[in-house]
Order: C-alpha cells, then sequence, then structure tokens
C-alpha cells in the first residue's frame, strides 16, 4: 500500500504532438513538476489530502501556461469566467465556484464555500461578493491577460463569423 | 482545466479541480469542473477524481461518479473503473478528453481518450512523472 499519492493532470486540450516544440513541451512539463512539488511538500509532512490538491492546484492557476487562474482561455465577451471545486473524501464535503471573473485562485474561494457556508455552490455575482467578503483580492484584468489566450479568442470570433461551429473547434479550445 | 487528486498518510482522499472553461464560450456557460460528481468527486471508502475535456459530455455521463459507483458497486479495481468510464462510457456519448483518480490505496489511474492531457503523479520517493501525449 502507498502511504501516500498525489496525481495531477493541466488539461486535456493539448497541442498536438507534432506542433508542440522541445521548449514549449519543456515549460508543460515543468509547469507540472512544479505543482506536484507543491502537493508533495505537504504530504510529506503529514498534511492532509485536502491541502495538498489545493496547494497542486493553486500552483497551476498561478502558471499563464494552463488554463486556470492566471492562465484562464477568454469567453465570447472577451472576460474571464471561472469554475473551480473541491470535495473532501473524509465527509464529502464539497465546495465550488462558478463564472468568476477577477478572483485570484478560484480554488480557494471554492474551499472557503465548503469550510465558510452552508451552500456547495456559488456563481457569479454572488461568488464574487462572497469571496470579497472572505477577504479574497480582486486582481486587475492584466493578470489574467495573457495574450496566446487573448489570440486564440480572436481566431475562434473569427472561425466562429465565417460559420463554424463551437462543436467544430479545434481540441485545444474545446476541451477545458 | 487543472485538478489533482490525493491520498495523505492518514488513508483520506481530496479532489480539487480549476478552470477557465472553452476559449469564446457562451456568457454564463459553465462545465462539469464544478459540479460536484460530473469533474469533480471524492469519497474515502472509494477513490477521488478531477477530470478534463469537453464539459457538456462529462456533466451528461457524470463521469467522476461513475467511476466511484463502479468501485463501490461492482467492486471494480481504480484501473478498470477509471478506463472503462472514459474509454468507453465518455467516448460512446462523443465525449474527449480525460481524468486522474486515486484510490483508498494509493493506487494511481490517469486514463485520457483524446490526444494528450498534461499530467503526472508522485508517491512517497518523491519521484515526479510528467507526461503530455
Amino acid at each position: 500500500m502507498q502511504t501516500f499519492a498525489l496525481a495531477i493532470h493541466g488539461g486535456a486540450g493539448t497541442v498536438p504532438a507534432a506542433s508542440l516544440t522541445p521548449e514549449a513541451a519543456a515549460a508543460y512539463r515543468r509547469g507540472l513538476e512544479d505543482a506536484l512539488r507543491a502537493g508533495h511538500a505537504v504530504l510529506c509532512g503529514g498534511g492532509s489530502a485536502l491541502d495538498a490538491v489545493t496547494a497542486a492546484v493553486c500552483a497551476l492557476e498561478d502558471d499563464p501556461l494552463f488554463n486556470a487562474g492566471r492562465g484562464a482561455v477568454f469567453n465570447l465577451a472577451g472576460r474571464h469566467e471561472m469554475d473551480a471545486a473541491v470535495m473532501d473524501g473524509r465527509d464529502r464535503a464539497a465546495g465550488a465556484v462558478a463564472a468568476l471573473c477577477d478572483i485570484r485562485n478560484p480554488v480557494r474561494v471554492a474551499r472557503r464555500v465548503m469550510e465558510a457556508s452552508p451552500h456547495v455552490l456559488l456563481a457569479g455575482e454572488g461568488a464574487r461578493a462572497f469571496a470579497l467578503e472572505q477577504g479574497f483580492a480582486a486582481e486587475p484584468e492584466a493578470y489574467f491577460h495573457t495574450e496566446r489566450r487573448w489570440q486564440a479568442l480572436q481566431e475562434e470570433r473569427a472561425r466562429l463569423h465565417d460559420g463554424g461551429s463551437a462543436a467544430d473547434a479545434p481540441a485545444e479550445r474545446r476541451h477545458g | 482545466t487543472v485538478g489533482a487528486v490525493a491520498r495523505d498518510v492518514h488513508g483520506h482522499l481530496a479532489a480539487a479541480t480549476s478552470t477557465g472553461g472553452m476559449t469564446a464560450k457562451h456568457v454564463g456557460r459553465v462545465g462539469d469542473t464544478p459540479l460536484i460528481g460530473a469533474g469533480t468527486f471524492a469519497d474515502d471508502a472509494s477513490c477521488a477524481v478531477s477530470a478534463t475535456g469537453h464539459g457538456e459530455f462529462f456533466i451528461r455521463r457524470v463521469v467522476a461518479h461513475s467511476v466511484h459507483a463502479r468501485i463501490s458497486l461492482l467492486g471494480e479495481p481504480l484501473a478498470r473503473a477509471a478506463e472503462v468510464v472514459v474509454m468507453d462510457e465518455l467516448r460512446a456519448l462523443g465525449g474527449e478528453g480525460g481524468l486522474v483518480a486515486v484510490d483508498r490505496h494509493g493506487h494511481i489511474a490517469m486514463p485520457f481518450n483524446s490526444e494528450g492531457m498534461y499530467r503526472g503523479c508522485v508517491r512517497d520517493d518523491g519521484r515526479c512523472l510528467t507526461a503530455i501525449h
């Protein structure tokens, strides 16, 4: 039996193998490794699985390469709408947020919903108000803006304008 | 989308998932990530799951809870349960993506039916394994 274990993902919308440069692949793997080390440090110190997954996901949210937090994609209106959730296997406690627009580390807000409210899922303005009440700071748009995601939105808008459908989008845009 | 699952030294499990969604998504669109049982689930008696992919299909297939149900009700090992849900059930609907999962024994599964999935795992020895395709 393993004493502890941690697994992470950074999304299934991967760049096709043929067009992923060695440098880009190395950067993605560094990001994954940083997240693993963040979670591993928690577990090594006897910390909880809940703290470990929170630490690992925060590390990925802080890395602009991945589609969450700082690297989140843009919606059709050119804004960010971020979703996050946590669940504790000890008692099936759960917390989640949806359509959060400008709060850093949405996974921490989801956890606060679980730990400091009687609710499971808060969305939109209500989720934002809860986050601010709980002491989370709103970040300026620039924090979440990445040129790569902005260009992807422009290309997707053009494709939709030319008659394409959301279902036909390339995998890296169709998948979270 | 990003996510993590863990089993700690006390045998407790947890899952977390976070996402920006899909590029150019409809305003107000919510995917599977914050829906407990679809993109995120954890129960100490079975497993913890975090999913990634085309969210609407993960919602309809209730992917994360399905892995738990196969372990709990059918007695399947984690690897089999996760494989069936992602490679058979999800794919049958036309859903692409994958998941990471850990069971109460510390076994890990990371199946995906898309071209790739950024993924990684680490255990007691601290050796980090990462992969993309």
